[in-house]
C-alpha cells in the first residue's frame, strides 16, 4: 500500500485555495457585517458546532439517508470577533494558529462557541503562560 | 515583519467524527 | 503561531467519515452500474479533470463571482473498471493507494482519466519493478 504522506496537506492546501476563490463555497457565515465564505463540509470536519447543527438541521427535515443540502447562511453572535472567526476558518484550512495577548481572549470564545475544543484548550495553556 | 516563531503542535487538532 | 502538523490527517478522516455516512456528498459519480457518492470540493481539490470540469461548467452557465452550485452527477466512461474508480476516491481520503499486479493497470488508467498525475506516475514506477 503507497501511502503519500503530504496527500492530506496538498488536499487542504487546494481546498483554501478554492475557498479564496468562491469555487464551491457553499455557506456563508455571517458575524455582524461580516460575511466569509466557506466549504460546508470542511466546516462540519472541523467544529463540533457544525456538525450538530448538521446533524440537527437533518433530523429538523427528517429527510433519510444522509442529506446533500449544505448549510446556506449560518449566522453567528455578532458578540463574536469577526476577526478571531475569520482566524480560526483560516486555521481549518491552513493547520496554523497565531495567537498573541491580545486577540487570544476572543480566539478563545470563538473557539468555544464553535465546539473547537483542541483550540479552546490551547488558548487557555497560551492564557496560563 | 518580525519574524513570529512557530511551534508544531503534534497532538489532536479537532474533533474525532466517530465511526459509524 | 501553533501548527498543528496532524490537522490535515485529521480533516480528512472527518471527510471520510462523511463520506461513509452520505453526509454533504453533493456530487455522484457513475461508473457502470455503479455509483459513488463524494464531495465536489475533495474530488475538485485531487483531481484535475474534476477542477477543469468545473471550471468549465462555471464557464458553460458564465456564473460570475465564483460560484456555488457543486457538480450534481459525473458519468465516467463505463470502459473504467468501476472498482480501481472506488479505489482512487478512497486514495482522494485517505492518501493510501493499495496496488497489485493485476489492478495497477486499471487504477492507472482511471488516473489518467482523472488527470491525478502523481497517482499515475506511482502506477507507472510500479508497473516497471
Amino acid at each position: 500500500v503507497k501511502e503519500f504522506t503530504r496527500h492530506s496537506d496538498d488536499v487542504l492546501l487546494n481546498l483554501n485555495e478554492l475557498r479564496h476563490r468562491g469555487i464551491l463555497t457553499d455557506t456563508t457565515l455571517v458575524v455582524g457585517s461580516v460575511q466569509l465564505q466557506a466549504h460546508s463540509a470542511v466546516l462540519v470536519a472541523c467544529s463540533g458546532f457544525f456538525y450538530s447543527l448538521y446533524s440537527h438541521q437533518v433530523m429538523l427535515q427528517g429527510r433519510g439517508g444522509g442529506s446533500r443540502e449544505p448549510l446556506r447562511t449560518v449566522s453567528l453572535p455578532s458578540s463574536l470577533d469577526p476577526s478571531c472567526v475569520s482566524l480560526l476558518l483560516d486555521f481549518m484550512y491552513t493547520s496554523r494558529l497565531p495567537l498573541t495577548p491580545s486577540i487570544v481572549s476572543g480566539v478563545l470564545a470563538v473557539a468555544a462557541y464553535l465546539q473547537m475544543d483542541h483550540v479552546a484548550d490551547t488558548c487557555r495553556d497560551f492564557m496560563q503562560k | 515583519e518580525g519574524i513570529v516563531p512557530t511551534v508544531k503542535e503534534p497532538g489532536r487538532s479537532i474533533h474525532l467524527i466517530p465511526r459509524d
